[in-house]
């Protein structure tokens, strides 16, 4: 474990907790694609299935339960407890042009052809697009509320520390995953554009405006 | 060559 994938998790999870709390404080999901939250969780499920196979460290076993359990409670918030919220006429991405694609390269593309590295190698390049239909909303909405943007800020930072930890993890212990870095740097890419305006934005108004 | 790590990151 080293400096940047500690900070990355921590960051990753105050994405989790930060999205959660503001649906439920607020008791609205509006601005918020439910469609990424759905993908969120498969992305975590398809991973985290080891959790039942093999057991890495208490750290380990806990976030993963934390993360599953706070993806699901997310997707139920939208889908069924604050449902009159949730805004399906803004939340309109194709996830099938994800899902069909990613499923058939994790078939091509990966380390071995088992079960469950093909369902973890599914789950690595699901996670790298799994925003888009986030991205895609708040582009047709034109705006997003404040507390949605340190959301996305903060989902996009953790994949940018994973890059430095990868980068670390390879100089000091000769670690080296191709997948998961290849997607890492498609997934934070996708952020770039957003973290540009986060950070020119600064905290200017209650709405950012990003460009259709 | 690409060493396969142990599935311990989240």
């Amino acid at each position: 474990m080293n400096i940047f994938r500690l900070t990355g998790d921590l960051s990753h999870l105050a994405a989790i907790i930060i999205l959660l709390l503001k649906i439920w404080k607020t008791r609205s999901c509006a601005g918020i694609s439910g469609k990424s939250q759905v993908l969120f969780a498969l992305v975590f499920t398809t991973r985290y299935l080891d959790l039942l196979t093999s057991f890495i460290s208490l750290y380990n076993t806990t976030m993963k339960i934390i993360y599953i359990g706070c993806a699901y409670a997310t997707v139920y918030l939208i889908y069924m407890k604050f449902k009159a919220t949730y805004d399906g006429n803004h939340d309109t991405f194709r996830v099938e042009f994800l899902v069909v694609p990613v499923g058939g390269l994790a078939f091509l593309v990966n380390h071995d052809f088992s079960p469950l590295e093909i369902l973890w190698t599914f789950s690595i390049y699901l996670e790298s697009v799994a925003i888009l239909p986030q991205l895609f909303m708040i582009s047709k909405t034109g705006e997003a509320e404040t507390i949605t943007t340190h959301y996305l800020f903060f989902l996009g930072l953790y994949r940018a520390l994973y890059l430095i930890n990868w980068i670390w993890r390879f100089y000091f212990e000769g670690f080296f995953d191709m997948i998961a870095i290849v997607a890492g740097v498609v997934q934070t890419i996708l952020y770039c554009d957003f973290f540009y305006l986060y950070v020119t934005k600064g905290e200017s108004g209650s709405n950012k405006i990003n460009p259709a | 060559i690409l060493k396969k790590k142990k599935k311990d990151e989240l």
